[in-house]
């Protein structure tokens, strides 16, 4: 059983779409029973998989703020169980920051559930806050969807930082398990500079696979679906699979 | 005197290049005094002016919480003034929430300087937290950096509705003045559908010059520099350029 949060404070990385993506190949393809969490007020992981955040009665945060037994909220969708978010959430970082408990109030919501899932999928918005934490402080390992770019670059100091504190005084086991380069444009020397970089940053943990620019990723969340659903064949989904594989070897089973 | 908060809370649009390459044009080719503000803990804006957040003692931070007066973190670079950010800003979102007047606390210590300068730039992290509405309630105005993409167009209707909530109890003459497509690429039906719905959206206020994806801008900010200095000829600069005078037409001068 895997927790695993997909997280990196640098805004439009790939860490929705590489959520979504690895959590509908591990159900659709390899029989793993998926649980996926979207934290961030956005709601692109709900949107993606065609869960409106704007019709949605109950979220995520009703679990978080509100107490209500993930249960209570829980859509099934292609194949996945999904918590989705709603606006609502918007307000939750601010609300959480003056109450009790505040990193461990999503970690007490859901440990309950972690027996009767293979893998716990965990979208992370775009920042270090609360919403994150909660999220670090619930998961086993992160993976850190990355865009080879220099800004995107600059953010990974801040991002093994935080996650350090969280281990430090949340979430003992919490460590980085693995790095996926997203939108990748293997041509430019930028990419591989930056790929370069963070080898060194990350050594051994940098995914052999990564995910190429590709529009047929940009298309799949307009029709509501996950790129192995949408068009099963596209370098996306072939890249994700090749992905999921490496996964699951890195956990030492197929 | 203009002061323009960059803002979209869906990650990676364009926000921070945007605000350095449109300050960075009309200081160095249209003459104006311009200011620009990083309210985002990743200090991307700092960055892409090579000031590392990671070696600036003081910042926008010691302004916002700590009272300091802004001309005491001010750095000048390439002809422009620049309250940078760095790594005690990703404390400042929940050491807001409990403070008196926090929404107010970075109009309060910039309105003074608002007659030194033409321009005033924020550039906002991706997020509707109190760090953006500090940047909201100071603005007169706001563009939105937009990608042609569905999950970007998804958030429209949280953005327009917090900015209608800052309008109405903090900021009464705020709007959203503007909408540039960035990373843009017009050979897609994706593209050229988002386009025509955020249009409809914000009718009129849809910039027609659009910025292209282009390589080199991915690369300036590795050089510390925005790319009308970095590469003066190629096509960002190009569309950056006629971006700028859209918006000084728009102002109704030139
Ligand atoms: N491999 C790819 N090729 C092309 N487009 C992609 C690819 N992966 C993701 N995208 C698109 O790029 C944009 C950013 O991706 P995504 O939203 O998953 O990033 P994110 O890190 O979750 O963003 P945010 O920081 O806002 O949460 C989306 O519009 C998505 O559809
Ligand atoms: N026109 C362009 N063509 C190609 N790359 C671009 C272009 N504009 C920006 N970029 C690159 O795309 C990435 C995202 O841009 P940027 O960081 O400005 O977005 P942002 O909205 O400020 O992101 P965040 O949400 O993390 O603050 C950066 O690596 C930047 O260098
Ligand atoms: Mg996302
Ligand atoms: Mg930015």
């Amino acid at each position: 059983m895997s927790i695993i949060a997909f997280m990196n404070q640098k805004g439009g990385v790939g860490k929705t779409t590489t959520a979504v993506t690895i959590g509908s190949i591990l159900a659709a393809e390899h029989r793993k029973k998926v649980l996926l969490v979207d934290l961030d007020p956005q709601g692109n992981l709900s949107d993606h998989l065609s869960i409106d955040p704007n019709e949605t009665e109950k979220s995520i945060y009703d679990v978080i703020i509100g107490g209500l037994a993930p249960e209570a909220v829980m859509q099934k969708v292609h194949g996945l169980d999904v918590l989705p978010a709603n606006i609502d959430l918007s307000g939750a970082e601010v609300e959480l920051a003056g109450m009790m408990m505040r990193e461990t109030r999503l970690k007490k919501a859901l440990d309950p559930l972690a027996d009767k899932y293979d893998y716990i999928l965990l979208d992370c918005p775009p920042s270090l806050g609360l919403l994150t934490i909660s999220g670090l402080t619930f998961a086993q390992q992160v993976i850190v969807p990355m865009q080879a770019e220099y800004l995107a670059l600059r953010g990974l100091s801040q991002l093994i930082h935080t996650i350090g504190l969280v281990r430090e005084h949340l979430n003992p086991e919490l460590d980085v398990s693995g790095v996926v380069f997203c939108m990748y444009d293997g041509r430019t020397n930028l990419s591989r500079d930056v790929r370069a970089e963070v080898e060194n940053h990350f050594p051994g943990r940098v995914y052999a696979s990564v995910i190429r620019k590709n529009i047929r990723m940009a298309e799949a969340p307009s029709h509501g679906l996950p790129v192995n659903l949408y068009d099963p064949q596209c370098a996306g989904a072939q890249d994700y699979r090749a992905v999921v594989n490496e996964l699951l070897s890195r956990e030492g089973m197929q």
